[in-house]
C-alpha cells in the first residue's frame, strides 16, 4: 500500500502543472527507498522529464510495495484543482491499484474531500541517462530565466545560448529583427538566489527550441532558481530543486542543417 | 538553419 501526505497541496500541484503540457501519460513508480520517481518523454522525443519526489518531501511517507501508478497527467491536475494549495493533501493505492485515491483537509474547516482517479496500463520506453560531466553550469534566479525564455520567443523560435568564463549570452534571430542578453555572475550576499553562477571547464555555444525552452519554464514556481547544465553537441540539463528531490528536463539542442 | 535533432540519438533504451 502506498500512502503519501504532503503538508501543503501546492507542491504536487505545481509540479503536474510544469509537466503536463509536455507529457500526457506517464508512470510514477513509488518505492519505500526512492519516493515518487517518473521518468517521461514528449511525443516528438525531444524534451525528457525526470521527477523525484524524496519521501523526505512528504509529511508521512509509506510503502510497502514498489508500485507504478499509470496516470493521465491531465486528469490528476483536474483533481488536484479540486483542492486548496494549503490543504494536506494525502495519495493513497492499494498494491495493485486501478485507482488513486486523493484526499485534501482543509486546516482550519473540518472539511475533507476525496476523489478517485482511474489508473491506465502505460507502456512507456525507460532511457538510460548516465551522470554526464558537462562543460558548464550556470544557476540563475529561476523567474529571470523564465522572463528571457518567454521574451526572446516572441523574436525566434529558437535560442542561441552562449556561456563563457565571464557571461552567459541569450541570443535571438527572427524575421523582424534580432535581440540578446547578457548575464555576468555575480553573488548577491543579502539574496543568494538572486546571484548568477558559473562554473566552466570550457565554453560552449548550444542552439535550442524555443517551444521546449518555454515549456520548461513552467516549472519556475517550484524552486527560486535554475541551474543549467550545457555540453558541446549533447542535450542540456535544466534542473529545479524541490524541497527533497528535483525536477529535471533534458533538452535536445538544434544543429546546423 | 537549424535542425532539431531528437534525445534517442543521445540516450539509449534501458
Amino acid at each position: 500500500m502506498l500512502e503519501g501526505k504532503f503538508e501543503e497541496a501546492s507542491l504536487l500541484k505545481k509540479v503536474i502543472e510544469s509537466i503536463k503540457d509536455s507529457v500526457k501519460l506517464c508512470n510514477f513508480n513509488c518505492s519505500q527507498s526512492k519516493g515518487i520517481t517518473v521518468q517521461a518523454i514528449d511525443d516528438s522525443r525531444v524534451l525528457l522529464i525526470a521527477l523525484k519526489i524524496d519521501s523526505g518531501s512528504f509529511q508521512e511517507f509509506r510503502c510497502d510495495r514498489d508500485l507504478v501508478l499509470g496516470l493521465d497527467l491531465e486528469s490528476l491536475s483536474k483533481i488536484l484543482k479540486q483542492g486548496n494549495n494549503e490543504d494536506y493533501l494525502t495519495i493513497i493505492a492499494e498494491d495493485s491499484p486501478d485507482s488513486l485515491l486523493v484526499v485534501f483537509e482543509d486546516k482550519k474547516k473540518d472539511r475533507i474531500s476525496e476523489f478517485s482517479l482511474k489508473l491506465m496500463d502505460i507502456d512507456s520506453d525507460v532511457l538510460t541517462i548516465d551522470d554526464m560531466e558537462h562543460d558548464c553550469s550556470i544557476t540563475m534566479p529561476a523567474y529571470e530565466f523564465a522572463k528571457i525564455a518567454r521574451d526572446m520567443k516572441t523574436l525566434s523560435e529558437s535560442l542561441q545560448i552562449i556561456i563563457t568564463k565571464d557571461s552567459v549570452k541569450f541570443n535571438a534571430e527572427g524575421q523582424i529583427g534580432s535581440g540578446s542578453i547578457i548575464l555576468k555572475p555575480h553573488t548577491d550576499m543579502e539574496k543568494p538566489d538572486e546571484s548568477i553562477k558559473i562554473e566552466l571547464n570550457q565554453p560552449v555555444v548550444l542552439t535550442f527550441g524555443a517551444k521546449y525552452l518555454n515549456d520548461i519554464v513552467k516549472a519556475t514556481a517550484l524552486s527560486s532558481t535554475v541551474t543549467i547544465k550545457l555540453t558541446d553537441k549533447a542535450p542540456a540539463l535544466f534542473e529545479y530543486r524541490l524541497p527533497s528531490g528535483y525536477l529535471r528536463y533534458y533538452l535536445a539542442p538544434k544543429f546546423d542543417d | 538553419t537549424k535542425k532539431q535533432v531528437s534525445l534517442m540519438s543521445f540516450f539509449g533504451k534501458k
